[in-house]
């Protein structure tokens, strides 16, 4: 619960991918992203942690919890890079790594 | 005139140097006219703040704080093993610590708000990346961030997809839309001849980038050159000659207070201070007013070691200090009297081809790219601000390129300095370099790029695949940068620095804080815990209610008649509440009750319904136990029934 409350700033660990959507148009934009970013996470077999940040149609998945396999890990991120590289109503995707970042 | 009890604000010599006049960020003058950052709100983004020290405490935003580590409202720091995470503390510090508290020190703006996002200290993403760059972006005006990749030299990195979406999103609706202010540190790779066009933080044309000099006004061993760079403020140097005083953290080895703080993580939020004093007294300066602010009151002072040259357009920038010192008495006063640069318009050349060879040093590849007047009518740009290059190019050894942009002026930038540690593969793939260098100089004309390998490979290995060129500027024209040069001269006598005068100021958009209501995971686990309680207690009683009733159904009174009820009002009522209500006092206590009221008891009937039975003899044992310690005598189930419970 703690990991998906609200939009999100991290997720929970596991593989996570940031996702951006094409925006539809007309009313209630954030709804239907939302509701879309839901289906999309879904069929990538992932979770929609939320929206990131202040960045309308950004989301970001990530996986469902419980502990897997490596093997079963890597078959699942190869078929989440598949469908979100398929999807139509994704934009742009990438699977999100640590960022080495130093104080100066 | 200005004195502070602060005990080390005497040692605080970026502030007010007595022992070397002049070498300080001229900030007295403006403090003496109460500008001290009054309401703005400064958020150091990094490994959190411990806004609990005397000394940040009264300043403290909450409002504008979060912890995206631990994914709360919080952002204190974590102590660690190496006693590391004083860091944000001490950027605070120099920003915004409290002035005559007989503690520590003093803070550039000291009349400003100071929040903390604390990101640094855990793992950390490109969306966590991208939720810093506008966590409360309509409360947080200035974004302070000491840090950035790896300065060793052989790192080229940035913000990614994400992190430059925020950034442009936080410079368009930050800040009711005027735009955040991004500051950040140029970057501590000196030794490593490392420069800060390898950063992508540096060399954004969305971020202010803050170089640092030492006490002498020379450039520190740590520090990196940069075509990039706006200015430069003061920091620690060498051993010989001091550091930043600053507020420091009380956890672990920490005691509140520090002489130590130095790199270009000191300059940035001094930087980020002097900013903050400029939105005090103009606070609809758009996030290009403050860049162009300081590109025209930045000063350029003596140091042999710097290639200063000057622009078409006047102004004065050398790779190791960009447009020179910050003086906070030049920027506020320019900030007084300043008035909005136009739009800013770009210009983006086509993808360039070439596939052609890099040779050797002392030969060169030049590439040409004419840009006509043509091609800048439909955007109206005239004057350049940032210029950038993005370019591919492989090669086996990265550090061995070097490139040079020459705008149409003739004005040379450095933007890709050679790099003896970088022994890349991999050359550059689509990597965007920019400078500054020729900042309100013409836009129209040849753009020269010439690339030279500076290796000692004996075979020309490297090959320029393709470049774009890409023109930040607006409408001004020479003419009018000029005309503004002299008005801010004009302004550095302080005569407007005073409340009576006032130039207008939009209020800016109202522009909602998209992530709706959070549920902090505290709080959420609370609910789910109180949730948890009342499922079981309604539970337990619900089971609680079914077995009594089930006892009553087979009591033997019930079983030959009707139940033998206390008289009570014929109102019907649902079965179940019977029992709720049924008082567990007997009816001497009840008699007397009633005595005590005057009134004769109207009946002698047992006010106890005679279901204390075994099962309900067990609710008589409950409420006594509920009762507590004063237990009794253990009821005799057949006599005397009303001697029971009360």
């Amino acid at each position: 619960l703690a990991e998906t409350s609200g939009p999100v700033t991290q997720s929970s660990g596991g593989l996570s991918w940031a996702v951006h959507l094409h925006s539809p148009e007309g009313e209630w934009e954030e709804e239907n992203l939302a509701r879309q970013a839901n289906a999309v996470a879904q069929a990538a077999g992932l979770v929609n942690a939320g929206r990131i940040g202040e960045l309308q149609g950004h989301f970001l998945f990530v996986q469902p919890a419980g502990h897997r396999e490596a093997a079963e890990a890597e078959a699942m991120r190869q078929q989440a890079e598949a469908v979100l590289a398929e999807h139509a109503a994704v934009r742009w995707h990438s699977e999100q790594r640590l960022l080495k970042r130093a104080k100066r | 005139s200005i004195h502070f009890n602060d005990p080390k604000f005497p040692q605080q010599w970026h502030l007010n140097n007595r022992r070397s006049p002049g070498r300080d960020i001229n900030v007295t003058g403006v403090w003496e006219r109460n500008v001290t950052g009054r309401g703005v709100t400064v958020v150091v983004v990094d490994d959190g703040v411990e806004h609990t020290i005397q000394d940040i405490a009264p300043n403290y935003c909450p409002e504008g704080s979060y912890d995206l580590n631990s994914n709360d409202p919080d952002p204190m720091p974590h102590p660690d093993t190496e006693n590391g995470n004083h860091h944000g503390t001490r950027c605070a510090g120099e920003i915004a610590a409290v002035p005559n508290n007989s503690f520590c020190a003093v803070g550039v703006a000291y009349g400003s708000r100071i929040a903390g996002i604390r990101v640094l200290d855990g793992p950390l993403t490109d969306s966590m990346e991208a939720v810093a760059f506008n966590k409360h972006y309509q409360i947080n005006d200035i974004y302070s961030c000491s840090w950035g990749p790896d300065d060793d030299g052989k790192t080229v990195d940035g913000p990614h997809q994400l992190g430059k979406a925020a950034l442009q999103h936080g410079v368009m609706a930050g800040r009711q839309g005027f735009g955040s202010i991004f500051v950040v540190a140029s970057g501590n790779g000196g030794q490593h001849n490392d420069n800060c066009n390898y950063d992508g933080y540096a060399n954004s044309i969305y971020t202010v980038t803050i170089g640092a000099v030492d006490e002498e006004g020379r450039m520190p061993f740590y520090a990196e050159e940069c075509a990039s760079m706006l200015a430069v403020t003061f920091s620690g140097g060498d051993k010989m000659l001091r550091s930043i005083v600053t507020t420091d953290w009380d956890l672990q080895k920490g005691t509140g207070c520090t002489e130590g703080h130095t790199g270009t993580s000191a300059a940035a939020p001094l930087a980020a201070g002097m900013i903050a004093l400029m939105l005090q007294v103009r606070p609809c300066l758009t996030w290009r007013d403050v860049q162009h602010i300081i590109v025209f009151t930045a000063t350029q002072y003596e140091d042999r070691r710097a290639d200063w040259l000057t622009n078409e357009a006047g102004f004065s920038h050398s790779h190791q200090h960009g447009f020179g010192l910050l003086n906070a008495w030049r920027l506020v006063n320019a900030a007084k009297i300043w008035t909005s640069v136009p739009y800013l318009a770009s210009y983006v050349s086509p993808v360039l081809k070439e596939n052609k060879a890099i040779p050797q040093s002392p030969r060169s590849l030049e590439v040409l790219w004419n840009v006509s007047r043509m091609d800048l009518d439909m955007s109206g740009l005239k004057t350049l601000e940032h210029v950038a290059v993005t370019v591919s190019i492989s090669h086996p050894r990265r550090g061995s390129l070097e490139l040079t942009l020459f705008c149409p002026s003739g004005m040379m930038s450095l933007i890709g300095a050679p790099r003896s540690m970088d022994s890349d593969p991999n050359g550059f793939n689509d990597w965007t370099f920019s400078t500054v260098r020729c900042w309100g100089e013409r836009a129209r004309g040849i753009y020269r790029l010439v690339v030279r390998d500076v290796g000692d490979e004996p075979l020309q290995v490297g090959v320029l695949q393709r470049w774009q060129l890409t023109l930040y500027g607006s409408v001004w024209s020479p003419i009018d940068i000029r005309d503004r040069q002299r008005l801010l001269e004009g302004a550095m006598s302080g005569k407007y620095l005073h409340d009576g005068f006032a130039l207008p100021c939009p209020p800016g958009l109202k522009i909602p804080e998209e992530d709706g209501y959070v549920l902090t995971p505290n709080t959420l686990k609370m609910l789910v815990l109180v949730g948890c309680f009342t499922v079981f207690w309604t539970v337990y009683y619900m089971l609680e209610l079914y077995l009594s009733q089930r006892n009553m159904a087979s009591s033997p009174g019930c079983r030959s008649g009707p139940c033998h009820w206390p008289p009570q009002s014929r109102r019907p009522r649902e079965e179940g509440t019977e029992l709720e209500s049924v008082p567990l006092c007997n009816s001497k206590a009840a008699d007397s009750t009633e005595m005590e009221n005057g009134g004769p008891s109207r009946t002698s009937e047992r006010r106890t319904p005679d279901l204390l039975h075994e099962g309900d003899w067990s609710l008589a044992q409950n409420k006594r136990a509920l009762d507590g310690p004063h237990q009794h005598p253990p009821p005799d189930l057949l006599q005397g029934k009303e001697d029971q419970i009360c």
